[in-house]
């Protein structure tokens, strides 16, 4: 594995997007990495609609019916991607954008789908194979604990105690080896987090954060997408 | 081991404790440079009055986690006018169901030398 990775230098990455007052992070979540798994089948780089999924993904857990993604009202990555192999794909942006509301009905035009996935499935809690996943398959949705992430303005983040029980869903781009912890007196490697809250928020819309002890949960909840070639 | 659990129990100017002390003091303008520089409008005095309350109490959360999190920088953000409540409802969203994500396949081990 490289020592240093980023996704953003390769191309695989959309700018940074803003959910507004919604809880929609796990359609921009899935967007984000099915954008980054698209790049890598087609070598384009397509920024996907969010608002599809926030309006057209009703998809239930088969083991929990009363458990489904629910617009503004929260929902999950992997759940997300079963609605996309079901459906066909997502569109564009720009065909279908976010409106950050989920009162709309559902515009869904299957013919206008810009990209498709083919499998997903769910990488183990090891930062090794959260990496090589990383590398191999491109930028990874994931869930996070995000009570420091309310006042966070930049740095590695690195809390001595937080709580693994996840309630956002952001994307893991890339991986440094060497963000500098003062208090620890050593230099820390970390994970570079994507966020849907816009670029005023965090490092132009970015997070750092430690990597390697499953901080704040973020390495336990990880899960890898591939697309359709077309 | 560095990874020991070590809270800090006194301020120490040279940290970003300091600033957030600063802040606290200066709690006043710094709302209205919040304000300014987020565009955030209240429908009143009353709503005014209750944002700057839960300013307040966010830059003392801030400065909590300044200490739980030395190696970040916390501080004043654009959700600094929300409640912790507030801001998981309008902008978290992960319906987490770890019996769901048992139910998924694994990404089968990838080589990770060389």
């Amino acid at each position: 594995l490289p020592s240093d990775f980023d996704w953003r230098d390769r191309g695989a990455v959309t700018g940074v997007k803003d959910q507004g007052s919604c809880g929609s992070c796990w359609s921009f979540s899935a967007a984000a990495a099915l954008e980054g798994a698209n790049y890598l089948a087609t070598g384009h780089l397509i920024s996907l609609s969010e608002q599809q999924m926030v309006d057209c993904d009703h998809t239930c857990d088969d083991s929990e019916p009363d458990a489904c993604d629910e617009g503004c009202n929260g929902g999950l990555m992997t759940t997300a991607f079963e609605y996309l192999l079901k459906s066909g794909g997502l569109e564009t942006e720009k065909d279908y954008p976010y409106t950050g509301t989920d009162r709309g009905a559902c515009k869904f035009d299957k013919s206008e789908v810009a990209a498709s996935v083919s499998n997903f499935s769910v990488v183990s809690v090891d930062e090794d194979q959260i990496a090589a996943n990383l590398v191999k398959h491109g930028p990874l949705a994931v869930g996070i604990n995000a009570v420091f992430m309310q006042t966070y303005i930049g740095g590695v983040s690195c809390p001595y105690i937080c709580s693994k029980h996840q309630d956002h869903g952001v994307l893991i781009v890339g991986y440094g080896s060497a963000g500098y912890a003062p208090i620890r007196l050593k230099d820390k490697p970390y994970w570079i987090i994507k966020n849907s809250w816009g670029q005023n928020w965090g490092e132009h819309g970015y997070y750092k954060i430690c990597k390697g002890r499953n901080i704040c949960g973020v390495e336990a909840m990880v899960s890898t997408v591939s697309a359709v070639t077309s | 081991d560095e990874e020991t659990l070590i809270r800090q129990v006194v301020d120490s100017a040279s940290t970003a404790g300091g600033s957030k002390d600063d802040l606290l003091l200066n709690a006043d303008a710094h709302f209205s440079s919040f304000l300014r520089d987020f565009g955030k409008n209240y429908s009143g005095p009353e709503e005014h009055a209750h944002r700057f309350k839960v300013f307040k109490a966010n830059l003392r959360r801030a400065r909590r986690h300044q200490k739980l999190d030395p190696s970040a920088v916390h501080g004043i953000t654009k959700f600094s006018d929300l409640t912790p409540a507030e801001f998981r409802r309008m902008y978290l969203g992960l319906r987490k169901n770890r019996r769901s994500f048992r139910t998924i396949h694994d990404a089968p081990n990838l080589p990770t030398n060389d």
